[in-house]
């Protein structure tokens, strides 16, 4: 078990970014697109922050969903067709 | 039937609406708490607070720092007769979902410029519903700090750019904000090893190290500037915050104040946690409406996801000098105690922005600030034309809790007394 790698990574963490983001990469035009300092960033990332390299997500999912009560009895629910699928509830 | 909010005992004798607006293809619900001017709400302006994070409420600004009541240890409502509501109207909006009692039952942004459309339907709505904070031509600001420092700039550029929109918006106020990156961390440094103020918290060694780093560190965030990339962007910010931010974290201070320890809690201040307790009771859920049945204070899932889009480090300052440019009045103030948002970042940021007037602001002098309220001098002002940079002295990262005289003054003389202080 290596301390530098604690949580075993197996692949390149810019391939294992791109799946955390949800994004395909294409390695070859994104290694022409950054610059070295970057690159490198990265790869020092991978063994200096592996933890936040797994942690890497940016879709946030409602973090409590079974506590979700809605409530219907509102003194007024307000709408306006210049913003559609927009309404304000108001106590 | 939802109860009145009122008998809750914050600050009873003026109008108070809670509520919900709902994005509804997206489903997507923003909790909101507004409380009328103590003074006169036909004619005093409206002021939305934001709080940062990303991913905290706006009700630790109510509940904590400027809103009428705080929450003491038996969690009973305590008056704050410093209150921003002391002549103005303030709205607290719980963005972006999921923070506080907003929520979605699918998924949430995870960037500032989203979060902008949001929020500007968000007081389309309110307005529609609320003329009379309005038609009377009554003045309307947006203030917040911390990560509002991203947030602000671009959501009032979201409302400029609707000009048919049905309210005024009339000027801005950004605390202790995150605005600039690529000025703002070259501060830490300095304000951590005796150059801000207060005596050095580091040892010389680890404020060799984040010198060291800096170099490397300002390099990735010109590339996220340049590139606006998440692949630039991300690294940006983990390599910074670690470089920049770690070392002061790691003494155990409180990152909001360097003259405390961090005691207790996500956010150093044991006293937040009664906020917690106090908005989980039922009865205080059931009379604003929550239909969030656990509330916390941040959101921990939302700050990863903003950072892990790149949005910590983006250049959104730029939106600045587009408002600064369409003659929108913009206080940036800051707390000098703070060591995360703090004072010298945001004064070099202030002094390098691009704008129509950027050489005469660079060159005016720092002047003494009088506090009306207290008539004691209590920081320091810039200001040329409509832009004004205000050192508070004695303020951490949420100046109305630390000096909440000196804050009420601040933000009465600048949205009653013509944006200049």
């Amino acid at each position: 078990i290596s301390l530098q790698r604690p949580l075993g990574l197996d692949k390149d963490v810019l391939l294992q970014a791109a799946e955390k983001f949800g994004l395909d990469l294409d390695l070859d035009h994104l290694l022409k697109e950054l610059d070295s300092n970057v690159l490198d960033a990265w790869a020092q990332i991978e063994h200096l922050y592996p933890n936040q390299v797994m942690s890497l997500e940016t879709s946030t999912k409602p973090k409590f969903p079974e506590a979700i009560k809605t409530k219907k009895d509102w003194d007024f629910v307000v709408k306006n067709d210049a913003i559609e699928n927009y309404q304000l509830r108001v106590n | 039937k939802i109860k009145d909010p009122k008998i809750l005992g914050i600050d009873p004798n003026v109008t108070q609406y809670t509520g919900y607006l709902d994005v509804e293809d997206e489903d997507k619900h923003f909790f909101f708490w507004t409380f009328e001017s103590r003074n006169d709400p036909a004619k005093d302006p409206v002021i939305l607070w934001l709080n940062g994070g990303p991913g905290c409420s706006s009700l630790t600004g109510l509940f904590f720092e400027l809103g009428p009541s705080s929450i003491g240890p038996d969690l009973k409502p305590i008056g704050n007769p410093y209150s921003w509501n002391s002549n103005a109207t303030v709205i607290f909006l719980d963005q972006p979902v999921n923070v506080g009692f907003s929520y979605s039952g699918s998924s949430g942004v995870s960037n500032t410029v989203a979060a902008g459309k949001d929020v500007y339907n968000f007081l389309e709505l309110f307005f529609d519903q609320f003329p009379e904070y309005v038609n009377k031509g009554q003045d309307f600001h947006i203030a917040g700090e911390s990560y509002a420092g991203h947030y602000i700039p671009v959501f009032a550029s979201e409302i400029l750019s609707h000009k048919d929109r049905n309210f005024n918006l009339t000027s801005v106020l950004i605390g202790n904000g995150l605005t600039d990156p690529l000025t703002q961390y070259n501060y830490y440094e300095p304000m951590a090893c005796g150059e801000g103020g207060e005596p050095s918290v580091l040892p010389s060694e680890e404020c060799s190290a984040m010198e060291d780093s800096l170099e490397r560190c300002l390099g990735l965030i010109e590339s996220c500037y340049d590139s606006q990339s998440v692949w630039s962007c991300v690294p940006a910010t983990i390599y910074c915050n670690n470089a920049q931010l770690a070392p002061y974290q790691r003494t155990g201070r409180n990152v909001y104040d360097i003259r405390k320890d961090c005691e207790g809690g996500n956010l150093c201040y044991p006293t937040l946690q009664d906020i917690d307790d106090y908005l989980n009771q039922d009865y205080v859920k059931e009379a604003v409406g929550a239909e969030v049945d656990h509330y916390e204070s941040c959101n921990f899932d939302i700050n990863r996801n903003f950072l892990f889009a790149g949005d910590w480090m983006k250049p959104y300052h730029t939106a600045v000098t587009d408002l600064l440019n369409q003659d929108l009045p913009i206080l940036v103030y800051a707390g000098d105690k703070d060591f995360i948002c703090n004072w010298l970042g945001n004064k070099a940021w202030t002094d390098v922005l691009p704008w129509k007037y950027d050489e005469e602001f660079a060159s005016q002098k720092v002047r003494n600030w009088t506090a009306s309220i207290t008539d004691e001098v209590a920081g320091e002002v810039k200001s040329y034309k409509h832009f004004t940079y205000l050192r508070v002295f004695n303020g951490g990262h949420m100046v109305p809790f630390d000096v909440p005289e000196n804050a009420l003054s601040m933000v009465n003389e600048w949205i009653h007394g013509g944006f200049s202080l």
